[in-house]
């Protein structure tokens, strides 16, 4: 019986930034990202969408939460210089994460995981994925329920058959 | 000298579509994933940011070129019946990633591949990360020179010393 996902991982005292309206062509996020790293601020993940017919982007990186302040500084500044949109904030947030194997191929996983956080009422604000994880950002008084959550969803819980 | 950024794979045959203005609430990605499943839409990978302060969404994903066609159909519907804003497209793009180990912590690995695609004016359309990998979404007429731009950048053309 293949086991896809094998585990949960919650990362906590994130916050998020959305830096929207951001003009999408070459050399913006080149620009974002020297400007948030010559300010030593922490980026956990980087997620970028593109919309209206792909003239714009909404640029969004999870940073240290203790960091919020000035990464807040550093976004506001480069929107001003850039004439991007308004600087979206997710304060007081975690990410929790499914871990496996073999995800994208077992399409149901997504839903699954999506669909346990909604029974769960637990509000999901970024979505990031590669082949071996599908994170999630949280709301922090929504991160236990949402661990909890996904336990029972994918049944994490009971140690592996070949260890019984 | 440790080898921060280890190697560099592209993903071809990819089109990407953003479901914009979803509703931020419970319950709405699990909708949005279940009927993309049923329809046996593979699905690469996952984005979604917030805006508005927080009251809405933007869903991205990415599938197999192929499968183009049925996917806008698949978020058409949804997007009426959910009242969405517009289902964005991205045909005939790429994927270009680079692998590499503590890329977080490296906080300059990002704005240096994005400098590398921006000085070979490569636009970039998404971007999604995880521990381990950075991956950007291109133009497929644009993917080559792309990963050329990273090769140099990066310098992993060149053996690692210790195999010298
Ligand atoms: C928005 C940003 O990613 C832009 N498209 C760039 O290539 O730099
Ligand atoms: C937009 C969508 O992800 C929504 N926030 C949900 O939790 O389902």
């Amino acid at each position: 019986e293949d086991i896809v996902v094998r585990g949960a991982i919650i990362k906590a005292n994130l916050a998020t930034i959305v830096l929207t309206g951001v003009p999408n062509h070459p050399g913006v996020a080149a620009t974002i990202f020297a400007e948030v790293s010559k300010h030593n601020i922490l980026v956990d993940d980087i997620i970028q969408n593109f919309y209206d017919s792909g003239r714009m982007a909404n640029v969004g990186f999870s940073t240290d939460h203790a960091q919020l302040g000035e990464a807040v500084e550093v976004c506001s500044r480069l929107s001003a210089e850039g004439g991007f949109g308004p600087v979206e904030v997710d304060d007081e947030v975690c990410k929790v994460s499914v871990v496996g194997i073999g995800m994208r191929t077992h399409t149901g996983v997504a839903a699954k995981l999506f669909n346990a956080l909604a029974k769960a009422r637990v509000n999901i604000h970024s979505i990031s994925t590669s082949e071996i994880v599908i994170s999630c950002i949280v709301r922090r008084d929504e991160s236990h329920r949402a661990l909890r959550a996904i336990h029972d969803a994918f049944e994490l819980d009971e140690p592996p058959e070949n260890e019984q």
